[in-house]
């Protein structure tokens, strides 16, 4: 059994802001990004799937701190971003299986999900990397998700 | 102008796989990736964005040459997955700005996406970490994306 991680890691306090049907073309995601960054708010993650109907979805995590200020500067964007619709979500928890070469040693990503699926964490977003395998889940499961997700890997927990 | 990364990566013979309209609920994850773990198949980058009406999309990629055995493997799965379907798309490319500490430095992203906007190259998944910001884009582009981007982040190019 040779899978193995190094770490597992977890940031509380997460937001998402999902703008919904933008148009899939040059130009979106920077439009989208670039005011956000002028107005000093941090982004943490920014998640976007391929598109169907050339329109596609674009999300990205805040802390939940900056929930207001995002929102309020992507409102201020929705006419440059075309017909799209704004949601968000705060409560939420980033948690990563943390390793090195990951990308290419299939398994880690599918035990993670494994883990968390006998969990009954639901998994509301993921990317990955070759060194962490990243899931956003809701931030009062993330705590015993950890828990899970040490056992899992087989990785001695911090003290508490 | 404190923006700065410390490098262009690019992968080549990228295809992708897209497993839409998944049940958005535990479970779901492990069960796509588990059986192409264990058939073998090493799966590069994992994207899923977050879910309307109580479904989603799944998106990874794999090289080229693997795209077969992957499509195989997922259309086998799709009774287990719900009602969902299967695209795929290959002659994609990785391209990724690498650096440190770019999560919490608002700007890096949004310098990408505006780098590879007026490149015209279209940017089709996101994914971001602490270390990397990735697009997929269409490997036709890629080398001129990649030039792009050392150009727009002030980076030496490797010698040819
Ligand atoms: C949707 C968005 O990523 C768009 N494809 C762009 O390149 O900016
Ligand atoms: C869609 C899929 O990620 C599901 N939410 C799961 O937890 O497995």
């Amino acid at each position: 059994n040779r899978i193995k991680a190094t770490g597992i890691a977890c940031t509380n306090n997460v937001a998402k802001i999902t703008v919904r049907g933008v148009p899939d073309r040059p130009g979106v995601a920077a439009a989208l990004f670039e005011p956000l960054a002028q107005s000093g708010i941090s982004v943490d993650t920014i998640v976007q799937n391929t598109s169907e109907d050339r329109t596609t979805d674009i999300s990205f995590t805040v802390s939940g701190t900056d929930l207001p200020a995002a929102l309020s500067k992507v409102e201020e964007l929705s006419t440059e971003m075309g017909t799209c619709e704004l949601s968000s979500e705060a409560n939420l928890a980033a948690v990563s299986v943390v390793g090195s070469g990951m990308q290419h040693t299939p398994g880690y990503a599918s035990r993670m999900f494994r883990v968390l699926a006998d969990g009954n964490v639901n998994i509301d977003m993921i990317t990955t990397s070759e060194i962490r395998i990243s899931c956003i889940i809701r931030e009062e499961q993330a705590q015993e998700a950890v828990k899970l997700l040490h056992r899992g890997f087989q990785l001695d927990e911090p003290n508490p």
